[in-house]
Order: structure tokens, then sequence, then C-alpha cells
């Protein structure tokens, strides 16, 4: 195909593609169809597997993993860990429109997100609240600890080292709701 | 998981991720989606790649930043794609994972590793053909 513009994402999230279609439609640059495609997404929790109220870590909490990057200028944004902010692209947009850096992760991530005007909420929802509350009732599986006591694979934390490390069989409990 | 290409029609590229990761990850623990070249890659003047999968085995291979100079190197985007999935594939048979690629004349292709949970790989594309979301899909 060579009918320009186009615009292309991974898995079958429509909205998202008809979003960034629309910015492209509209007179935006691809710069805003990259962030409104997957702000869209942010906002549908697209599959769960992006936005608020999914993929919970060990503690229960999402974090949000963003990036954009402008490929006539090699400009990027990007925030990894990012706490609190439901619009995770429109941070990484700002981090690389109003910073002269690539990334900012974790807690100060957030803080310059709040400064930057982005509202802060409990990315928590029912649905994250309770895939977190099963995987503590079955024993914290599936787990991603290795080499450490108590046994991961049987036994929630906290965890310290284990004294003797144990051959690792490289399974990994990846799965289609739960990716990057 | 989400990752995106944009082109317009003056060839102008831009590329972007967003997700929540991987459930039950150790808490501090980021994927490929933010770092450049592994989630995500664009170069206008060369094309754009965006990956998707188990974001700690794919971010060691900057999937996306290979894809993207094959086909500066003449490759074209499907080749291009599956090339990126096999340097992966030799260290990890079974790794999950998936990349998207287009390039400078808005060509366009994707490629999957096969395993049990992903068999073939699905993705959305809007041209001016189309002018609509349209689902595609890729064997793995």
């Amino acid at each position: 195909h060579t009918s320009l513009p186009l615009v292309i994402n991974t898995w079958p999230f429509k909205s998202a593609t008809a979003a960034a279609w629309h910015a492209l439609q509209s007179g935006g640059s691809v710069l805003d169809a990259v962030e409104k495609g997957c702000a869209r997404c942010e906002m549908d929790q697209c599959d769960g597997t992006v936005g608020f109220g999914g993929s919970p870590d060990e503690t229960g909490e999402t974090t949000l993993d963003a990036m954009i990057m402008n490929g006539n200028s090699m400009e990027v944004g990007a925030v990894a860990d990012l706490r609190r902010i439901k619009n995770a692209i429109g941070v990484a947009r700002a981090v690389m429109e109003r910073t002269e850096h690539t990334l900012l992760v974790g807690e100060s991530a957030s803080v310059f997100a709040e400064n930057m005007g982005f509202v802060a909420e409990d990315l928590t929802t029912n649905e994250s609240l309770n895939v977190f509350s099963q995987w503590l009732k079955g024993n914290c599986q599936p787990n991603y600890r290795k080499n450490v006591s108590p046994d991961p694979s049987t036994s929630c934390g906290p965890y310290g080292p284990k004294a003797a490390q144990t051959q690792y069989n490289g399974e990994r409990q990846i799965n289609i709701h739960s990716h990057d | 998981t989400i990752g995106m290409i944009a082109m317009d029609k003056d060839g102008h590229m831009a590329a972007g991720t967003s997700t929540n990761g991987l459930s039950h990850k150790v808490p501090g623990r980021v994927g490929d989606s933010p770092i450049i070249g592994a989630g995500a890659y664009a170069d206008s003047s060369a094309g754009a790649a965006a990956a998707t999968g188990d974001g700690d085995i794919m971010m060691r291979f900057l999937p996306s930043y290979l894809a993207v100079e094959l086909m500066r190197n003449g490759a074209d985007p499907s080749a291009a794609c599956k090339s990126a999935i096999s340097r992966i594939k030799r260290h990890y048979s079974d790794f999950f994972g998936a990349i998207i690629c287009a390039n400078t004349t808005g060509h366009y292709g994707a490629a999957c590793n096969k395993v049990p949970t992903l068999t073939e790989f699905h993705y959305m594309v809007a041209d001016s053909e189309s002018d609509t979301a349209v689902l595609k899909s890729v064997p793995c």
C-alpha cells in the first residue's frame, strides 16, 4: 500500500486508530495523531493493557509507561513507572516539548506531570483491585521473582535473597492480556 | 499495550507507545515501551516500527530500531519485521512478541513469534484508500 497518509497500530484497537486518523484528517501533525490515538486507548483502557486500572503490580498499583518520537527531528519524550496520572502519552509529549530530556521516571515524572497541569488521581479501579486480590489469594502466582526466599513459585513476599542460586527454567508467564 | 505509527502525505513519520505493563510485576519494573528503539522507533528517512509483547525480553534486542535500519538498507517492511523477530527467537525461541513496520513509501507489514497464546497477530491500519480503521492480521 502506498496510500498516504497512514496510521498503523498494534492489536485490534479500532477506536485508537480512528482517533489518530481523525487527527490527521483534521489537519493535525503525525505527532498529534500518535498522541490522540494512544490517549484514546488510555481512556478506553484498551484490552486492560493500556491506561489506568490494568496490570496491577505486586502492591496492586497501576503504573504507566509511554513514549512518543518525531521521525523528522528525532526528538523523543518518554515516561516510565508513571504514577497517578492517566494521560501517560500526554506527559511523554510534554517531556519532549517542555524539557531538553528524553525520559523521566517514577515519582519525579508524576511531579513533573502535575507541574505541567496534568491531573493526579488514583489509577486503581474495582477491576484492578479484583485482579490484585485474586493474585494474593492464589499465593502470588504468576510471579517474576527468582532466587529469593521464600520460594516465589509457592509463596508471597516479602522476599529476601536466597543463599544458593538455582537454575532458572526460563519460563515466562506472559499472556495475551498482560504485555508491553 | 498500544504501539502506533503515523505518516502524513509528505512522508513525515512519528511513532509512540502506551502501556500499563505486565500484571504482578515487581514495583519499579519498566518494559520496552518507553525505551527508544525497543518499543518504537521512527526515522522519516527510513521508516518506523513498533513492537509489543514481553518487554523484559524484547528490550534486549531493540527490535524497532533494527527493523528501521533494515528498511533503510532496502528490506521491505514485512521482511524487516520478520528479521527483527528472528533475531530475538535465536535466543528466546518461545518469547511472546510481535512488531509492525512501515517504510517511507507507506508500505507496511507485521510479524510475530508463534507461541500457543499467539498464532496470529492482529493490527489496525487506516490510510487514504480505506479512509477508516481496517483490521489486518498476519500468521505467526
